[in-house]
């Protein structure tokens, strides 16, 4: 029954809202899948499944044509075939959202009756999900999937969809997923989860966004095109020799007077730097000699000297005209309300959160189950609404946890395309803290490292220490000593085995504030020492939190 | 440090000042990662191979050293890494007091190679190219760079080697600078700092697509390994 599944691709933490579904109640995930397989009041794309509850909700929806929301305990699985944008053979079973034909004309609605009044409708061909103004195969056509057109000169016209089988990349091959394996000079690619014969941070489990799958050439850094390290150990890394697609690459709707996120879609005509240079012409290579150029970046809108963003950077750029500065970020302006400008200096890293996390501003970006989280200005590998323009007082900085929206706590969408979001890997404040776990750097500190180790187990009661001033910095007096604080009950003679034979802190009485002293202040007999404890001494876990500064 | 900002007294515990026997004059950083050894850059005990040439100082934030925290070492010994590489280790005269202000930092396991994009952490008394914060540890956080980026023609040029490795923002701005050299550059990994990095060299500092170079400590495991039990 596991097979069911194999048709499915799985998001955590997702689910789309419908009024078009069917509920169950079923034992497993398997059997809500075969649910969707055989609805029949609707074309079932996807499901999501509440385990707790056992609910199993088919929907007709996927995440190409519905918002995807977060909802804890939540998973939705959509079906492949429906998320696929190519064809296998004739494509009858295509069930893309290409709505331009080959010319580039827009498809009429099925349901439509202008500019052509249709014979095959979605009444007439009730399985071909003949939805939309969407490419389709209802009868076979050799040519493909294809569509009644808009142009009331052309009724119809094949839309010339990609082939599954047909390895090609379109743009830069960001989006590739294919299977080639091998380099352009002809070596075999080397395993991205591979260390051997190259060593590399392209680590598959830390960027799972980047679909660093096998041994496949992909295109995780802004080149030009597919690569991969090749197995060859005086190579380390070689582009891909992968055709390109000849199907038109996907629409982007451009932003020509703003940019939202990173500024990848920014199409407009901004050509001045935020320092006032002029921008030099992506085509050209002077002043400064680039590779990012028009024909190796054929999606990005390189035209003329505009600021853009080709490759991955935070915001549009461009080389500049000044011969000193090769490169400078533009000032396009942001879409919508603008947020608060990013402080350059993150704010003193909080370690826990207070209430339901809303005020927490401090610097975790990993969420419980040790994953990295996305940028919230990204929508890769997620699409969402929680952007810093739509929550400006959410402190949406980079990929910090946060509580924008009322949650219960901090959370991030994760870069983990199969986990939409979770919450963070943070602790309310005054939660109870793990027990100790690891007692190996306990018992060294108790035995042979005591004189080297300043720290107390425990209470402190075997605390043999060097520390020999309060905790408000006043010098302790001998334990043997009567001046200035005369005293009977804790000497080296009533107490032989405690330690007291200097002005050191101890804990002759086990007081449960830990080691203590007379003072040499008149005014204060005695105060309890600051030692800190062993367990906040082990390696690289510091007792004063460090602020974390991410500096820019 | 340049950009960044002033780091919390002693939240980066391991941090030690390398300075000359006898001005006291801090020119180096360098990391605690023993109660007894100190890993350093190699380049910092260019002048002189005399341990007594030099003086180590744990447990302080400013580079005056006037806190009380302040532990005062000699170099016992110097153990300079494999030939063409950034690397060395300093044995203390006697083991540091390992307390709240002075504790040394996780090793990474052998080979371990940190994922491109991770955040890391520097931190040192170098030059702040007037960015503010002479004379008091600062700190400043930005991502590694994958080796394969940054020896691009436009960034540092295939001058990077295996056994180092980049980070930095790509616009510039913020960079460890001369003075940090031999510090430490820590990612945080499974709720502990980590030491991934020795500060090592740049192409000026803060400069953009010129990232700064650090040795790539998970590179030298077994040599550290070595080295302190033979030493």
């Amino acid at each position: 029954s596991t097979d069911a599944l194999e048709a499915y691709i799985k998001t955590d933490g997702a689910w789309i809202v419908k009024i078009t579904k069917t509920r169950y109640t079923v034992n497993t995930v398997e059997e809500c899948a075969i649910k969707c397989d055989k609805e029949t009041s609707f074309t079932c794309r996807s499901f999501y499944y509440i385990e707790k509850d056992q609910e199993c909700v088919t929907l007709p929806a996927n995440s190409k044509t519905d918002q995807v929301l977060r909802r804890m305990s939540t998973t939705l699985y959509e079906k492949k075939e429906y998320l696929q944008e190519c064809v296998n053979g004739i494509g009858t079973d295509y069930r893309g959202t290409k709505s331009k034909t080959k010319t580039g004309t827009l498809c009429q609605r099925w349901e439509g009756m202008f500019p052509h009044k249709p014979n095959i409708t979605p009444k007439t061909h009730q399985k071909a999900d003949l939805e939309s103004n969407f490419c389709r195969n209802p009868d076979g056509d050799k040519g493909g999937p294809w569509c009644y057109t808009t142009d009331p000169e052309k009724r119809w016209e094949s839309c010339d969809v990609q082939d599954c089988t047909e390895e090609c990349i379109q743009c830069s091959g960001e989006d590739y997923r294919g299977k080639i394996s091998t380099s352009e000079s002809g070596y075999i690619c080397q395993r991205w989860d591979s260390q051997k014969p190259h060593n590399h941070g392209y680590i598959p489990s830390a960027l799972p966004e980047k679909y660093l799958e096998e041994n496949y050439c992909r295109n995780p850094d802004g080149e030009p095109k597919p690569w991969c390290f090749t197995t060859n150990p005086n190579k380390r890394w070689e582009p891909c020799s992968i055709p390109r697609c000849t199907t038109e690459p996907p629409t982007i709707v451009p932003e020509l007077t703003c940019a939202t996120g990173d500024g990848s879609l920014y199409r407009g005509t901004i050509s001045v730097t935020i320092s006032g240079k002029a921008c030099q012409s992506w085509k050209s290579q002077i002043p400064h000699k680039h590779g990012r150029t028009p024909d190796k970046f054929p999606c990005k809108g390189l035209e003329e000297n505009y600021c853009r963003n080709p490759d991955n950077e935070r915001n549009p750029w461009c080389y500049t005209a000044d011969p000193e500065t090769r490169w400078e970020y533009c000032s396009v302006p942001i879409c919508g309300d603008q947020p608060k400008p990013e402080d350059p200096i993150i704010p003193v890293g909080e370690e826990c959160y207070e209430g339901d996390g809303s005020s927490y501003r401090g610097v975790m970006s990993e969420t419980i189950s040790g994953k990295k989280c996305q940028f919230w200005t990204s929508m890769e590998p997620h699409k969402h609404s929680k952007t810093p323009q739509s929550f400006p007082k959410g402190d949406l900085r980079r990929n910090l946890c946060r509580n924008p929206d009322g949650d219960r706590a901090p959370w991030c969408f994760t870069t983990d395309p199969s986990v939409r979001w979770e919450f963070c890997k943070i602790d309310r404040c005054g939660s109870k803290p793990e027990p100790p776990t690891k007692p190996s750097l306990v018992v060294a500190a108790a035995n042979e490292q005591s004189v080297t180790l300043d720290c107390k187990i425990g209470n402190g009661a075997d605390y043999r220490g060097p520390t020999s001033t309060t905790i408000m910095g006043v010098t302790c007096q001998a334990w043997s000593s009567m001046t200035p604080h005369q005293h009977a009950s804790f000497t080296p003679e009533t107490h032989p085995d405690r330690g007291l034979e200097s002005n050191q802190c101890r804990n002759p009485d086990n007081d449960v504030n830990g080691p203590w002293c007379y003072t040499t202040d008149r005014n204060q007999k005695w105060e309890q020492c600051q030692i800190p404890d062993c367990e906040s001494l082990k390696c690289g876990q510091p007792a004063i939190k460090p602020k974390r500064c991410f500096g820019r | 440090i340049v950009g960044g900002c002033i780091s919390k007294p002693h939240s980066w515990p391991w941090q030690i000042s390398l300075r000359t026997s006898a001005g006291k004059i801090h020119f180096c950083g360098g990391t605690l990662i023993d109660a007894q050894w100190v890993l350093t850059a190699a380049h910092c005990l260019e002048k002189s191979k005399r341990p007594s040439a030099y003086k180590i100082f744990l447990g302080i934030h400013s580079e005056r050293a006037y806190e009380l925290s302040k532990q005062e070492r000699d170099v016992s010994k110097i153990v300079m890494g494999p030939p063409g590489t950034d690397i060395a280790l300093l044995k203390l005269d006697r083991p540091a007091i390992i307390n709240d202000k002075v504790s040394p930092v996780c090793l990474p396991e052998k080979d371990y190679v940190v994922a491109s994009g991770t955040e890391c952490y520097v931190t040192g008394w170098g030059e702040t190219q007037g960015t503010g914060g002479d004379g008091i540890l600062k700190e400043t956080g930005f991502p590694v760079i994958e080796n394969k980026i940054c020896n691009r023609a436009s960034y540092l040029n295939g001058r990077v080697k295996d056994h180092e490795m980049c980070a930095g923002n790509i616009e510039g701005g913020t960079d460890s600078c001369q003075g940090d050299s031999g510090g430490p550059l820590v990612c945080y990994s499974q709720n502990k700092f980590v030491l991934q990095g020795v500060t090592s060299w740049g192409l000026g500092c803060a400069n953009a697509m010129k990232p700064g170079v650090y040795v790539r400590v998970s590179k030298f495991i077994d040599w550290i390994e070595k080295s302190m039990k033979e030493n």
